[in-house]
């Protein structure tokens, strides 16, 4: 495993530590998006359904597990916890997110590796992942204050793909790897659609302001 | 299962 990929698994471990910390510490989920971590559950469950079936590392089977629970536990924290669900945004949080998983299935049938249950199911959450984040964007740029916690959780999860995309580049030159078109671009596209916030995001930290989105 | 490329991915 190389310096990237370590790298950008851990800012993605990060994002949902600082996540859970905001639900836990300020019993709050306000500014965060349901719908976004909704299609991260069906991610996570479509992708990492070769748990039970393929080995790789203890690493990985750990990450794997962490990363269905938390998933789970949010979307239950947003959901059902008596104090947590009233801070959540659902007026604002009016992304139609059914419609993104639909496409993303038809493609992964159109568009994958090899036309196998499992692999079409991977390829279908590697797109669902791409525009996850979508519904959260758009909340963000609904709220009129944005928490720290809220904008640093945002920020590593988008790190986090980006950081990715150097690894694959590592990968394919060090690694001699075959040419991976379906994560690439996928991971592309992720991390094309944080740029408008990283700009902000950057801004405001160099100004020592608050972060806000322009409508 | 058969190991599929890049699967040992997160």
């Amino acid at each position: 495993m190389n310096v990237f990929r370590l790298a950008g698994d851990m800012t993605h471990l990060l994002s949902i530590m600082v996540l859970l910390l905001k639900i836990h510490s300020m019993k709050s989920c306000a500014g965060i998006s349901l719908k976004t971590q909704e299609l991260y559950v069906l991610v996570f469950a479509t992708r990492y359904l070769d748990i039970f079936t393929t080995y790789f590392s203890f690493y990985n089977t750990v990450m794997k597990i962490v990363f269905l629970v938390t998933s789970f536990s949010i979307v239950w924290y947003m959901r059902h916890h008596k104090v947590v669900r009233q801070t959540y945004d659902r007026d604002q949080d009016t992304f139609r997110h059914h419609l993104l998983v639909i496409p993303c299935f038809l493609l992964a049938l159109l568009i994958n590796h090899r036309f196998t249950v499992r692999e079409v199911l991977w390829t279908f959450s590697l797109y669902l992942e791409a525009v996850a984040i979508l519904p959260q964007l758009v909340l963000l740029q609904r709220s009129r204050n944005i928490d720290n916690l809220t904008g640093n959780y945002v920020f590593f999860l988008g790190a986090y793909r980006g950081l990715y995309l150097f690894n694959w580049i590592y990968r394919y030159m060090a690694e001699k790897s075959q040419l991976r078109w379906i994560p690439w671009i996928s991971g592309l596209v992720q991390t094309a659609l944080y740029a408008d916030f990283f700009y902000y995001y950057i801004k405001s930290w160099k100004k020592r302001e608050k972060l806000q989105l322009p409508a | 299962g058969e190991v599929m490329v890049g699967h040992d991915e997160l």
